[in-house]
């Protein structure tokens, strides 16, 4: 594995944005993975659609029937790509774009710009995480983002943090060996995430956490997609 | 006054903070963030908020260190508030749905040395 790694810098990530007063996390998480997805694998950058996730999926987790993709009202990652795969698809940006409002779902299959093949969760070592990272492209991930509401920059390691109550959907764009850590006395390994909160917020609408140990549940609910390339 | 049986004798914070330097850090944060509110009672509500997030910043600087926390654009909102509006992943038990299925899978293992 690189010491250092960063998607950004090769053309897979979109720019940040900004998912208003509307709990659409887990549609912007969903699609920052399936853009990286299919970068890999086409060698083009797409902006893809949130606002076609948050009116049309309804999509339900298949241990927890209530738990279900509700707009505004949250929803998961890996429903999201379920859905994708059903419905046939995502449409770009331009197409369908975001409102921050649950609406009519106005899906038309033949705008439809990327295709799921498939999907899998990550397993919580994370250096696993890294490597499904660096191999698939960014990740969609869980966190508890309780330190988010006052985070200025620099790289975030709290002292203590709920590994179990994840409530935001983000997504995994890279690593850096070397954030320095007075606390700690040295240099410590961080993770680089793509947040949807619009780039006023944090490092250019960045949020860089602690490396190694979990924190904040970073390892929990990590999840790679892989794109349908057409012949 | 003094003849109500019950006296107050905690602050009203709503009140003490009108005038304060508090005040004038949250008139810099509404127009940093373009911010206005409807009414007068709402404004002194979003007032208290951003105090109590003032001294949430200073808490969560304490607790991490290597971060630099203050005053952001969600500083106007109580964590219930935040937590409705702008996050959203689902999390139906204590551990969340979604979370890490995987570990009890048979998924492959990246080879991650070298």
């Amino acid at each position: 594995l690189p010491e250092d790694f960063d998607w950004r810098e090769k053309g897979a990530v979109t720019d940040v944005k900004m998912q208003g007063a509307c709990g659409s996390c887990w549609a912007f998480s969903t699609t920052g993975a399936i853009e990286g997805a299919n970068f890999v694998s086409t060698g083009k950058l797409l902006n893809l659609s949130e606002q076609q996730l948050v009116d049309c999926d309804h999509a339900c987790d298949t241990k927890d029937k209530k738990a279900c993709d509700d707009g505004c009202g949250g929803g998961l990652m890996t429903n999201a790509y379920k859905y994708v795969m059903e419905a046939g698809g995502l449409e770009e940006e331009s197409s369908y774009p975001y409102t921050g409002k649950r609406g009519r779902c106005r899906f038309d299959a033949g705008k439809v710009a990327v295709r799921l093949a498939n999907f899998t969760t990550i397993p919580l070592d994370e250096n696993q995480i890294a490597a499904n990272l660096v191999r698939h492209g960014p990740l969609a991930v869980g966190l508890n983002a309780v330190y988010m509401q006052t985070y200025i920059g620099g790289v975030s390691c709290p002292l203590i943090c709920s590994k179990r109550r994840l409530n935001h959907g983000v997504l995994l764009v890279g690593y850096g060996s070397k954030g320095f850590s007075i606390l700690r006395l040295g240099n410590r390994p961080y993770w680089i995430i793509k947040n949807s909160w619009g780039k006023t917020w944090g490092e250019n609408g960045y949020y860089k956490l602690c490396r190694g140990h979990g924190i904040c549940g970073v390892n929990a609910m990590v999840s790679a997609v892989v794109t349908q390339v057409s012949s | 006054h003094e003849d109500l049986a019950i006296r107050q004798v905690t602050e009203d914070h709503r009140k003490t903070l009108v005038g304060t330097h508090t005040e004038s850090r949250f008139r810099a944060f509404m127009s940093e963030y373009g911010k206005s509110y409807e009414t007068r009672e709402e404004y002194v509500h979003r007032l208290g908020v951003f105090a109590r997030n003032v001294l949430r910043a200073a808490e969560h600087q304490m607790m991490d260190p290597t971060a630099v926390h203050g005053v952001t654009q969600f500083s106007d909102l109580t964590e219930e508030e935040f937590e409705r509006m702008f996050t959203g992943v689902l999390a139906a038990d204590e551990g969340g749905v979604g979370v890490q299925e995987a570990a009890a899978e048979d998924v492959e293992m990246a080879e991650i040395d070298g």
